[in-house]
């Protein structure tokens, strides 16, 4: 079985971290 | 007058030969038609009226649905339509919608037009919550979205404010962070320029392929009681049947994969797995109603029925179907680079 997000996995990543600084502290 | 009295009498025999009919609404994921039914069809001889309409040959993933008593149920093929408990008043509506989910979406949706509802639905459940995806998931598939709908990033004609009035992202997502509007769409519209020369077809197919990724898609979930009373949730994909617990929809306690299967049956609300290995016990449950039974035997069967068809070779008409795709595929390609 491939790994989920296979191929958007550094697409998601850098999503992620572009999202991080502006996270609730509940989120 | 001769001539008078005969159409006056084909008339009137034309007249007698009218059969009975009744108005149908039939609500797709982007649009509303009616149809004159005839009393005595079946299910599946308006599902197939439904799908000659549209152009849609890959039937087997849809269904007509509605709601009885708070339970969805779906329209029966053999059964006549006017048979199932419906309300019956006219027009009498049921929701085309895809019943059954492929194990993989590019390899096995093959129309545009199927493709297309696919996305329309996944979409819809995405942004309802009913499908759990991660913010940063969300977010590309946002993109994606954008890219479908608006074509090509164009800075001159997408400004500033272009996607305010547009649902692109769950609310729990944006909940999630503190942004504004414009932050969201600016992250959105970063990753939209990225999907340049993307189809619509070509960014709905990307989306599905996100979409499929996550743990929820695909699956139906039910609420059941085991043997010793405990809640829990049964989910029924097309991979298997899957147990959870009820805080826990995404990863499930216990699956039984279709090959690994013997038998499913119930009797009255008392449903029963069989596992095809004899030293896994059978697994007994009972679920809210017998309406509800009925609901999970059919995804079963369904389901069980496509996992078996996946694993042998494609019938002549998919493969038909592939090789015009494919053609199809080639002369836009062509006509793109072209132009």
């Amino acid at each position: 079985q491939p790994a989920k997000f296979a191929p958007y996995q550094k697409a998601l990543r850098e999503i992620r971290y572009s999202l991080l600084p502006f996270a609730n502290e509940s989120g | 007058m001769a001539e008078a009295i005969t159409s006056r009498m084909s008339f009137t025999s034309l007249k007698r030969k009218q059969p009975k009919t009744f108005t149908v609404r039939i609500i797709t994921m982007d649009a509303e038609m009616e149809f004159n039914c005839e009393m005595k069809w079946k299910g599946k001889d308006l599902f197939d009226l439904v799908c000659r309409t549209l152009g849609l040959r890959e039937t087997w993933f849809f269904g007509l649905q509605y709601t009885i008593k708070d339970t969805i149920a779906w329209l029966r093929w053999i059964k006549k339509v006017l048979g199932h408990d419906v309300p019956k008043e006219e027009p009498v509506t049921f929701h085309f919608l895809a019943k059954f989910y492929p194990e993989n979406v590019e390899e096995e949706l093959v129309q545009d037009i199927t493709q297309h509802l696919f996305f329309l639905q996944v979409k819809k459940q995405i942004l309802e919550e009913k499908i759990y995806c991660p913010p940063e998931a969300s977010v590309l598939l946002a993109s994606y979205a954008v890219q479908a709908k608006y074509g090509d990033y164009d800075p001159s004609v997408h400004k500033r404010g272009f996607l305010a009035e547009e649902e692109l992202l769950p609310k729990r997502v944006i909940n999630l962070y503190q942004m504004t509007p414009e932050m969201w769409e600016e992250r959105i519209t970063a990753w939209y320029a990225e999907h340049r020369g993307r189809t619509r077809d070509e960014a709905e197919m990307e989306y599905l392929k996100i979409a499929q990724d996550t743990e929820m898609y695909g699956v139906n979930y039910f609420l059941i009681r085991n043997k010793k009373g405990t809640e829990l949730l049964l989910g029924v994909d097309a991979l298997g049947l899957h147990i959870y617990d009820l805080e826990n929809r995404l990863t499930p306690k216990t699956s039984f994969p279709w090959n690994e299967i013997r038998n499913i049956s119930y009797s009255d609300k008392e449903f029963t797995i069989k596992p095809l290995e004899k030293k896994i016990d059978v697994f007994k449950f009972n679920s809210s109603k017998l309406r509800v039974n009925k609901l999970i035997l059919q995804l079963c069967i369904g389901n069980h029925d496509l996992f078996m068809r996946r694993r042998k070779a494609d019938s002549l008409e998919v493969q038909q179907m592939k090789a015009q795709a494919r053609e199809e595929k080639a002369r836009k390609q062509m006509e793109r680079q072209r132009l």
